[in-house]
C-alpha cells in the first residue's frame, strides 16, 4: 500500500458517498446516468470476484464490499425508491446502450486470454478493467445534456477522476518500490484512457471553482 | 493467477 493507492480508493468511496448523499439529499436523480452506475456494478462484480477465493486484507475486502453495496445501493434508489425514481429522465441517458459497451469489452477480455492464456478469473478481470475504462462515459454525456452541474454532481464526477489520476501515480511508485514488481500493461492502457476521459470535465470544473460561480459546461 | 494482475488493488 502507498499513499496514492489509499487516497485514490478514498476518493473513489467519497464520489460514491457524494453520491448517495445527493440523491439522499435532492431525491433527485437528474443528471445522473443510471447506465454509468449499472457498468459500474458489472466492473465491481466481475473484478472482485477474488473474494470468494484470496484473501489479501481487511481493507481490501471491505472496500471491495463496500463499492459492490454502495453502487448496488444507488441503483436501486435511482430505479425503485419513490421520489427518485421519477426524477431520472431516461431520455437524456442515451449515449450508449449498455450492449455496445459489453460486447466490445468481452472479446478484448477473451482476445487477452489468447495472449495470457485462459483463466476464468482473469478473463472476468480484464473484463472489468476495459468496462471500467469507459464506464464514466454515459455519465459524462448526461452532464453535457443538462449543462448546469449541481455541486454535489460535480464533487461526485471530480473525486472519481481524482481517484484514476492517481492510481496512475500509485502504478509509478509500485513500479519503482516494489521489487519484482510486473507491469501490467492492460491496465496501463486502460486506466490511462480512463483518466483522459475526465480531463475536459477537471478544466470545467477548476474553471468554475476559481471564478466561484456555477458550474455549467460549455455548448 | 496466469496474468499476475495486481489484484490487490482495486
Amino acid at each position: 500500500m502507498n499513499i496514492f493507492r489509499l487516497v485514490g480508493d478514498l476518493c473513489h468511496l467519497a464520489s460514491i458517498l457524494l453520491l448517495l448523499l445527493k440523491l439522499r439529499a435532492s431525491k433527485n436523480a437528474s443528471g445522473i446516468s443510471l447506465k454509468t452506475q449499472e457498468l459500474f456494478l458489472a466492473v465491481f462484480v466481475c473484478r472482485y470476484l477474488d473474494l470468494f477465493t484470496t484473501f489479501y486484507s481487511v481493507y481490501n475486502s471491505v472496500m471491495k464490499v463496500l463499492y459492490i453495496a454502495l453502487t448496488a445501493l444507488i441503483i436501486h434508489m435511482m430505479r425503485a425508491q419513490s421520489p427518485i425514481r421519477g426524477t431520472y429522465d431516461a431520455s437524456q441517458d442515451t449515449f450508449l446502450h449498455v450492449k455496445y459497451a459489453v460486447a466490445p469489452c468481452a472479446a478484448l477480455a477473451a482476445l487477452t486470454m489468447l495472449v495470457q492464456g485462459f483463466d476464468v478469473r482473469d478473463l472476468f478481470w480484464n473484463f472489468s478493467i476495459y468496462l471500467e475504462a469507459i464506464a464514466i462515459v454515459p455519465q459524462l454525456i448526461v452532464l453535457q445534456r443538462y449543462r448546469e452541474v449541481e455541486n454535489l454532481t460535480g464533487h461526485y464526477i471530480f473525486f472519481l477522476g481524482a481517484y484514476r489520476a492517481l492510481y496512475i501515480l500509485n502504478w509509478i511508485y509500485r513500479s519503482f518500490h516494489e521489487r519484482g514488481y510486473k507491469h501490467h500493461y492492460v491496465v496501463y492502457f486502460a486506466g490511462i484512457v480512463q483518466t483522459a476521459l475526465y480531463v475536459d470535465f477537471f478544466y470545467y470544473y477548476a474553471i468554475s471553482k476559481y471564478r466561484g460561480g456555477k458550474f455549467s459546461l460549455p455548448s | 493467477s496466469s496474468s499476475d494482475a495486481p489484484h490487490d488493488e482495486l
